[in-house]
């Protein structure tokens, strides 16, 4: 997971 | 997106507005939690700082802040509005026992060190065992009534739709959140006992109760 493109999940 | 999580997100939705509901119309809030409510809260809260940062789409945008508007309001109904009608002998759960440990652990293992990505962990951290003080006040007082376990029946399976969700994005997208998946399953697990309770009482038409 690269976290910089954030998270999509909710 | 995957048919999984559409389900998923429409259930965990459909508890917090179950949940409302039934505090709004019975303008009692007996038998809820509140520390749960206030967990998550500060679950919401903490992931969805990125409101502020990242735009993923239309759809998570409003999702998050619906969220957000129903994790306040309904702890506004029970510690404001509605707050003769809290049980607070019976929610006596000690929160320190949560959060000392998912604060640590958060700190611990994360995707990275930057004080955003610390809080989302936290919240996902959080969000695994912010039912517990719930749970706690339905093992003390021995029953819950039933739309109370609706409420509990539609976020354990907003849970158990994740998991499913995630192995569709494993074999799709080789997309894998290990952090999310790890205390996805440790939150799922926590639900079983009480599935089981549901099946065999509340869809026979018994009332929950503990013996």
């Amino acid at each position: 997971v690269d976290p910089s493109a954030g998270h999509d999940e909710l | 997106m995957n048919v999984f999580r559409i389900l998923g997100d429409l259930s965990h939705l459909l508890a917090m507005i179950l949940l409302l509901g039934k505090i709004w119309r019975s303008k009692c809030c007996a038998g809820i939690s509140g520390k749960s409510q206030i967990l998550f809260a500060l679950v919401f809260t903490t992931r969805y700082l990125d409101l502020f940062t990242n735009f993923i789409s239309i759809y998570n945008t409003v999702m998050k802040v619906v969220f957000l508007l129903c994790a306040y309001v309904t702890v506004y109904m029970i510690y404001g509005k509605f707050r003769k009608t809290f049980d607070s002998e019976n929610d006596t759960f000690r929160l320190e026992f949560l959060l000392v440990p998912v604060i640590g652990l958060s700190f611990l293992e994360n995707y990275n060190f930057t004080p955003l990505e610390i809080l989302w962990t936290f919240s996902i951290y959080l969000e695994s065992v912010a039912i517990l003080p719930q749970l706690f006040m339905i093992s003390k007082t021995g029953e819950a009534e039933t739309i109370t376990t609706h409420y509990l029946f539609f976020l354990g399976l907003y849970r158990a739709l994740y998991l499913a969700n995630w192995i569709r994005r494993y074999q799709t997208e080789n997309f894998y959140d290990q952090i999310a998946v790890v205390s996805g399953v440790v939150q799922t697990i926590f639900y079983c006992d009480f599935f089981y309770l549901y099946v065999t009482k509340v869809l026979k038409g018994k009332k929950l109760s503990l013996p």
